[in-house]
């Protein structure tokens, strides 16, 4: 299970970077 | 897309264009830095692996741009059940790259809907690089298109006998008005926004075609395969990653050295 990485909390996989979020508003 | 719009820049940083042969086949999206999600349909069996590369940070197809990068295959993982109980049933595929994606303001990876996600009332929206005209014309901009979602009753009675809705398929279009996704939007996403947070909840998978708005698209469900993505993500290794030839030869130096060290005594 060495490859396993750890889950945060947003849901997204990757340790830094939160799932779903743009940085641009819609209309 | 039909009866959408030019997407500007950094408005759908998750999605992908997956290329076979230098040209755009398919959609995709990133849902991790080595995972890109698709429609199996896009990754046949007779098809050449080497032949697919997969691009991020892309809204012009003609022209890449400060952010876009550019990735080989590594391994591509088709649902169990693709083509098993019904012909375009189970149309999910992960993508795991041979590299890792740096995320940036145009690249960013999208939410996956959970089993329980409810979807009443959600305003959805569809991108891809498909065709814009039932004639065939291809777009150069990644087009946008909001869509309204079908409840399955309603689109098994659309479709009628035509073809039975699975439990794994969504279905989404707008039978008025001629929007929905054709040729070339495959795999790519559809979209949701709940609580300021993207989810995707579906897969362009099938149709009868664009022509005709009384036959909604058919998307495979992601939250239907949300556990089984899950599992993959977590479980299969990263890719091995080649050794650039100075450190091969350190490896080789430390190898020999530790060996000498290993004899010098029994001299």
């Amino acid at each position: 299970m060495a490859h396993r990485r750890p889950r945060s909390q947003s849901g997204a996989w990757s340790p830094d970077v939160a799932c779903g979020h743009r940085y641009i508003q819609g209309k | 897309i039909l009866g959408g719009a030019d997407a500007l820049e950094r408005r759908w940083p998750w999605q992908v264009s997956v290329h076979y042969g230098g040209f755009h086949v398919c959609g995709g999206s990133i849902i991790d830095e080595y995972w890109v999600l698709s429609a199996a349909h896009c990754f046949n069996r007779d098809k050449n692996m080497e032949a697919f590369d997969i691009y991020v940070g892309l809204v012009d197809l003609r022209f890449a741009g400060n952010h876009t990068q550019w990735f080989e295959v590594n391994k591509v993982i088709v649902h169990p059940t693709y083509e098993v109980y019904h012909p375009v049933g189970g149309d999910v595929a992960l993508v795991q790259l041979k590299s890792r994606i740096v995320f940036s303001d145009s690249v960013l990876p999208v939410c996956i809907a959970s089993p329980d996600v409810n979807l009443h009332n959600a305003t959805c929206w569809s991108t891809g690089w498909g065709l814009v005209s039932p004639q065939g014309h291809v777009p150069n901009k990644l087009q946008e298109v909001q869509i309204p979602l079908i409840s399955l009753p309603l689109c098994r009675l659309l479709y009628g006998h035509l073809s039975y809705i699975m439990p794994d398929m969504l279905c989404a279009g707008d039978i008025r008005d001629m929007r929905t996704v054709c040729e070339g939007d495959s795999g790519g996403p559809l979209v949701c926004e709940f609580n300021h947070t993207w989810l995707q909840v579906g897969i362009v998978s099938w149709g009868r075609g664009c022509v005709y708005p009384m036959y909604p698209a058919v998307y495979a469900r992601v939250s239907y395969f949300s556990k089984w993505i899950r599992y993959h993500m977590e479980h299969t290794p990263p890719p091995s990653q080649p050794l650039p030839a100075l450190a091969r030869v350190l490896g080789v130096s430390v190898s020999v050295l530790a060996a000498l060290l290993a004899v010098l005594p029994m001299l």
